[in-house]
This record gives C-alpha cells, sequence and structure tokens, in this order.
C-alpha cells in the first residue's frame, strides 16, 4: 500500500539552481520535486521566509529528495497551537 | 481591551504618542484563527486612506467578502493548503474557508493589538469600560492559519511568506510549537527574514508554567512575551455552612443562586469514575448532584466544560478548584451555571469541609467587577519560565505583559465559553494566556514604530525591555503568583512592559541581521542550516571566535561551567565576558553604569563605567567580565541588573546567572 504521505517544508539553495532554468526557480523546485515522485503536490512556493516549497511525499520520497543536488534540507511539517 | 491601557499609563500619554499620520500608516499582520469584521473593535471612524505602503488584499471565501474589510481591517487572507492536506477538505458546514473567525481567539487578539476605540464595552457587564487597542490607530491585516484542528506549519510559512510581499510592520504571532532548534523552527524562520525587513515578530511565551524550560518561541530575532495580571479581579465567594468565606472569581451571569444555603457535594463523591472529581463527561450521577452546588478538581478537560457537565447533571452551581499546577492563579470564566473558581489552599480546606460536615451547605456570592487591586502585575501561573532550553546564553522571556483575564473583541459565532452548548453572544470575552499579551506588545510595539519609524525590530524590542520595571511603586519587587516570592528573570525577562517609558529609552541595543548570522556562527550552525533559515549563502569566517555572548542582546544569561564532581584544592573560578554597544536615540549625554551583583562569589566588571555621548545615534562599546567560582549544577541560578543611567534615563538589563 502507498506508504502514508506526510507534509515538508524543502529548502532549496538557489545559488545551486542550474543555469538552464534562466532563474525560473519555480520550474527547479518543480523539476526536483518530480525527480523523486510523479504524483507529488506542491502545496507553496515561498519566496521571502524560505527559498523553496511544500509538498507532500512519503517518507522513502522524502528522504531521496534530500540527497538531490541544490536540497538543504526537507523538513517534517509541524503543528502548532494556540496560546 | 478596558483597563489595561489605564494600567499601562496610556490614558495619561495620549501627548506622549502623537496620534500623528505616521502612527496610523503602521500596519499590524496578526497570524490567528481570523476575524469576525462586524466587531465594534474595527470601526475605522476618523482614519484617513490605507497606508500607500499596503499592498495586501482582503480575499473572499465562506462567509466573508472582501466588502468586509476596511480603513481600520484593511487586509484578511486564509491559508488552509496544509490543514487539508493533512486532515482532509475542510467542512465547510463547521468552519469558514476563508478570514473568518469561527473560534474568537483571532478577533480577540487583533482588536487587542490594534483595535478602535468603543464606548460601553464588557462581557454581561464584566470588565465595563471603553475598550481600545495598544495602538487605536494602527491598521489590522489578519492571516488565518488557524482552524479548528490545529495550526500547520507549512499555512503559518505561507502567510508570513505573504504578509512579508504586503508590508505589515509588526507580526503578532500567539501560537507556537514544541521546543526545537531555530533552523527547524517555521516561526523562527519566518520571524528571520520578516527581522530582516525590517518586521517586529511578537510571539506568546507559552502557557506551559509555572514549569523551568517550558518556553516557546525563543529564537533571539523574536520578542517573547509573558504574562501578568492586572489591577483587576472578578471576585465571587463561596459561602459554606461552617460560616467561612473563601474568595473566588467568576464571570457568570445569569439567574442567581436561591437566596439560601444550598447542598454541597463532592463531584469525586458523586460519580462512579475514578477521575470523577474532574468533572468530566458523563461522569456525574444525576441523583447525587441535582439542586446542588458541586465540587470539582481542575485539570483534563476545560474548565468552562466542567461546569457545562455540572449543569447537564441537574447540579445549581459549581466550585472549581486549582491544584498544584495553578496554585493561587485565578482565572475567571464565563461559566454556563454559577459557578466560582478558588485556589489550590482553598480548594483542600473546602474539601475537608465536605468529607467531616455530615451535612454540607454552600453558596456563591457574585461581586462583579473590581480594580485598584494588589499587588499587581503579579506573573501568571501559567506563563512559560525559561532557561532558554536552546540557547541558555539568550535570557528569555524577553517582557511580560497583560495576559489574566483580558477583555478584547469576538466572534459572533461562538459564545464566549466556545462550547456548543453555549448559545450566548457577545461582542467582547475575557479570555487568559500569554496569547493576551503577545499582541499587547505587538501594539505597543506598532505605538514605537509610529513613534520612530526609523527604528530596527531590535531597537524597538530593546526600548520596551531597558525600560520595563521588576518592581512595585512601593520598591516591592513583581510577585510570581506560582510561588508568592519575587519573581525572577526566568519568569519576567526584562520585567513588565512600560510603553510610556519606552518612548524615549534614552539608550538602545541594536542588533542587524548580520549580526544574527554570527550568532548562528557562534552555535556552530553549518552553512546549509545558516543557508536555511537566512536564505543566502553565509560562511563563517574562519579566522574569526565567535561567541553567542557577542549578540547585542539587551539583558544577560551567564552560564558558568558547573563544577567537576571530584574537586580538588581550592575553588577554580572562571570569567565569562560579554561584549554590548549602546546607541543613543536621546539627547546627549553621559550615562553611569550601576551593577547589582546578586552575591558576593559572583563578581561583575563593566568596563567603562562611564560613557558619554554627544550625538544621536552615536554608538559605544562596553564589556561585562562575569567571575564566580565553580558550583555544582544544582547551584540555583541568582539574579543581578546593570543599568546605565543619565539622571533622566535608566537603561536596564536583568542579568542571570547558572552553573549548568
Amino acid at each position: 500500500a502507498m506508504e502514508k504521505k506526510k507534509t515538508y517544508i524543502i529548502h532549496m539553495s538557489k545559488s545551486q539552481m542550474p543555469a538552464t532554468f534562466n532563474d525560473d526557480h519555480t520550474h527547479w523546485y518543480d523539476s526536483s520535486l518530480r525527480s523523486v515522485s510523479d504524483s507529488a503536490e506542491m502545496l507553496y512556493v515561498y519566496n521571502n521566509v524560505v527559498h523553496g516549497f511544500s509538498a507532500r511525499l512519503t517518507p522513502q520520497e522524502a528522504e531521496s529528495l534530500e540527497t538531490q543536488p541544490g536540497i538543504l534540507s526537507v523538513l517534517p511539517e509541524l503543528k502548532y497551537q494556540l496560546h | 481591551t478596558t483597563r489595561t491601557p489605564t494600567f499601562l499609563g496610556l490614558d495619561k500619554s495620549a501627548d506622549f504618542f502623537p496620534e500623528s499620520d505616521a502612527m496610523s500608516d503602521v500596519i499590524i499582520g496578526v497570524l490567528d484563527t481570523g476575524v469576525w469584521p462586524e466587531s465594534k473593535s474595527f470601526d475605522d471612524s476618523g482614519l484617513g486612506p490605507v497606508p500607500a505602503s499596503w499592498r495586501g488584499q482582503c480575499e473572499s471565501g465562506t462567509n466573508f467578502s472582501s466588502a468586509n474589510c476596511n480603513r481600520k481591517l484593511i487586509g484578511a487572507r486564509y491559508f488552509s493548503r496544509g490543514y487539508e492536506t493533512t486532515l482532509g477538505p475542510i467542512d465547510e458546514s463547521k468552519e469558514s474557508k476563508s478570514p473568518r473567525d469561527d473560534d474568537g481567539h483571532g478577533t480577540h487578539t487583533s482588536t487587542t493589538a490594534g483595535g478602535s476605540v468603543v464606548q460601553g464595552a464588557s462581557l454581561f457587564g464584566y470588565a465595563p469600560g471603553t475598550a481600545r487597542g495598544m495602538a487605536t490607530r494602527a491598521r489590522v491585516a489578519v492571516y488565518k492559519v488557524c482552524w479548528v484542528g490545529g495550526c500547520f506549519s507549512s499555512d503559518i510559512l505561507a502567510a508570513m511568506d505573504k504578509a512579508i510581499d504586503d508590508n505589515v510592520n509588526v507580526l503578532s504571532l500567539s501560537l507556537g510549537g514544541g521546543i526545537s532548534d531555530y533552523y527547524r523552527d517555521s516561526v523562527a524562520i519566518g520571524a528571520f527574514a520578516a527581522m530582516e525587513k525590517g518586521i517586529l515578530v511578537s510571539c506568546s511565551a507559552g502557557n506551559a508554567g509555572p514549569s523551568p524550560y517550558s518556553l516557546s518561541n525563543v529564537a533571539p530575532w523574536i520578542t517573547t512575551v509573558g504574562a501578568g495580571t492586572l489591577d483587576r479581579d472578578f471576585p465571587a465567594y463561596v459561602s459554606l455552612g461552617n460560616g467561612k468565606n473563601f474568595s473566588g472569581v467568576s464571570l457568570y451571569k445569569g439567574n442567581s443562586l436561591p437566596n439560601k444555603m444550598l447542598p454541597f457535594v463532592y463531584a469525586g463523591n458523586a460519580s462512579n469514575m475514578t477521575n470523577g472529581n474532574l468533572c468530566m463527561t458523563g461522569t456525574l450521577i444525576p441523583e447525587k448532584v441535582k439542586g446542588k452546588i458541586v465540587l470539582c478538581d481542575r485539570g483534563i478537560n476545560a474548565r468552562v466544560q466542567k461546569g457545562s457537565v455540572v449543569k447537564a447533571a441537574g447540579g445549581a452551581g459549581m466550585v472549581l478548584t486549582n491544584t498544584a499546577a495553578n496554585g493561587e492563579e485565578l482565572v475567571a470564566d464565563a461559566h454556563l451555571l454559577p459557578a466560582t473558581a478558588v485556589g489550590q489552599k482553598t480548594g483542600d480546606v473546602i474539601r475537608d469541609y465536605l468529607t467531616s460536615d455530615s451535612n454540607p451547605t454552600a453558596t456563591i456570592l457574585f461581586e462583579g467587577t473590581k480594580v485598584g487591586i494588589e499587588p499587581s502585575p503579579v506573573v501568571a501561573a501559567f506563563s512559560s519560565r525559561g532557561p532558554n532550553s536552546i540557547t541558555p546564553e539568550i535570557l528569555k522571556p524577553d517582557i511580560i505583559a497583560p495576559g489574566v483575564n483580558i477583555l478584547a473583541g469576538w466572534t459572533g459565532a461562538v459564545g464566549p465559553t466556545g462550547l456548543e452548548e453555549d448559545d450566548r453572544r457577545v461582542g467582547f470575552n475575557i479570555i487568559s494566556g500569554t496569547s493576551m499579551s503577545c499582541p499587547h506588545v505587538s501594539g505597543l510595539a506598532a505605538l514605537l514604530k509610529g513613534a520612530h519609524p526609523e527604528w530596527s525590530p531590535a531597537a524597538i524590542r530593546s526600548a520596551l525591555m531597558t525600560t520595563a520595571y521588576t518592581a512595585y511603586k512601593n520598591g516591592r519587587a513583581i510577585q510570581d503568583v506560582s510561588t508568592g516570592k519575587p519573581s525572577t528573570p526566568f519568569d519576567h525577562g526584562a520585567g513588565h512592559v512600560d510603553p510610556v517609558s519606552a518612548l524615549n529609552p534614552g539608550l538602545i541595543y541594536d542588533i542587524t541581521a548580520d549580526d544574527y548570522l554570527n550568532f548562528l556562527c557562534a552555535l556552530n550552525y553549518t552553512p546549509s542550516q545558516i543557508s536555511s533559515l537566512a536564505r543566502r549563502n553565509f560562511t563563517c569566517n574562519e579566522s574569526k571566535k565567535f561567541s553567542v555572548t557577542d549578540l547585542n542582546y539587551p539583558s544577560f544569561a551567564v552560564s558558568f561551567p558547573a563544577e567537576s564532581a571530584a574537586r580538588t584544592g581550592s575553588v577554580p573560578s572562571s570569567s565569562i565576558k560579554y561584549s554590548r554597544t549602546l546607541t543613543n536615540v536621546g539627547p546627549a549625554g553621559t550615562y553611569k553604569v550601576t551593577v547589582t551583583s546578586p552575591s558576593s562569589s559572583v563578581r561583575i566588571m563593566v568596563e567603562p563605567e562611564t560613557l558619554s555621548f554627544s550625538q544621536m545615534n552615536e554608538k559605544k562599546l562596553y564589556t561585562v567580565t562575569f567571575t564566580a567560582p565553580s558550583m555544582s549544577s544544582s547551584t540555583t541560578s541568582i539574579f543581578g541588573r546593570i543599568e546605565w543611567s543619565d539622571e533622566k534615563h535608566v537603561v536596564g538589563s536583568p542579568v542571570a546567572i547558572s552553573w549548568t
């Protein structure tokens, strides 16, 4: 059965974006994601707070993505509470 | 809020805080459960056009349209992809997929920070007065990131990302997660980016007090806010059949109890469940509670739910007792039946009466709202405490502000208890938590930003911290309700906020983004961790020696190495050196340092002892060398103070010294 997917925050190192993407970092993010999963959906692309995006991945896909060039970290989503 | 402006001295400071246009150009972004736009606190009379700097939007969605915004509530967005991806599509019969606040928390915090003036506010007549936010002329933009099922970090990051694009000046987050390192904590990550854009990020410290090491949101680029009480209370006495009276608090309004003593029963003796004393759903035996006053213990389920359970079982009233965790701290609730909350000691005495008297009776006498309560403020028992578990050398919390029994705007979707069975609807509600103290500081930061548009987030926080007070007018130290003793910097940080003084602090401790990056080098962050947090390639200069003690923080937390178990010969001592830079934001002046050393065994040497400033924004460096014998790690922390004064301004910093 498909391993349960979870949401991850993926931090990218923009300085390692291949020139072929002509500065289109969203396209680069998407192609990085596609390299580990055909079905993964991108939730958000961040511009100010993170160079990266959030996506729904299996733990195995997350692990594989972490080894891709330009990926700084793949961190599991956290849940916060009101105080 | 009512009463808080007076308590903070804002009512006398109209001339201090110029109601200039600069004030009404400040935009406070609030990440929370959304907003109830119909609240009177979003009245925009007298406000000019939306600031030209504003880039945000008023998004439409379930039960919310862009027409709901105005010149006070200038922005409203919602973020639910992370929430829905994890928990499934939002059930729009239960919550609004829009900025609309179905909970009340977001309306409460946003109106506390920047609500307009509303005459004749109260909750059922309790806490009556003119309600106003801290920054009545600031604009408010809400970012809904918290839903019935929680607040998810992918949504929080998206909201912070958008708030930065929208050009807010202050961000207020009354939420927190578990304790994780800065590069893994989405609030810390988002706050770093906001800080770089000159946005002050104010966060709640957490409600996990009084345990030590219980703080949330401790990143040094975040303003971390603890909670204190006001000088206001809502007394509701318990009168027992043996003639004794005990203090309690309550916000109950409704049919009074009959004018006679009623049978009184302990919930633990009116249930077949082992935890029947907690008055949880379905645990009370109706025959045993019908028409009686029921004593319930706090814990597990919500306080107001206990009242609802007693009412559903036919009880006439409830006395709710604290446990050791909350001690003598009394938090008032708008219960659905006549009820009052009493402290742990009172609860013990009442429980004894119930077990010893063969025919125990009681009643509850409601006294409404009382002001001028002293001592106040006291640190709330629930307010999370230091030391900072991630970086012990950064003293947290930064400051405390009013967070107990705070009246502010509320949603029209649920009643004041938030319980489904509560069909009452109110415009204002009274609730407690560091969620309430945080927006106080967010609003005060907006006031300072309006008065000093050129100040950085660190400068604003520094002004709030170095002018905070740690003693009452009678000279006695601020108390911690959980101990009944003076609170420490691990409880109150730099002290209780004093906005009027903060307006003219004299000197400030400024911190730039690069200073924070050097701080991360001192933490031995890897280039990848720094890059994740700061979104740039930053290499720590190998030839430079980095130290967390060099971060220009307005307070001091000193961690000496604990002695090794086997110690022979004379007691070794160690010294730790801190450096600080003060920037002059006031008139020319000469400042002299006063050091309060907590004990003769610890030496605090400041060099130089005098700093003279001749112009605005002039910077001067000083060093502090702390010397102490090595002690065992069980040695309790000790606290001192470093103050610079030119006779007109006092620039105060707390010092916390520990052996770890």
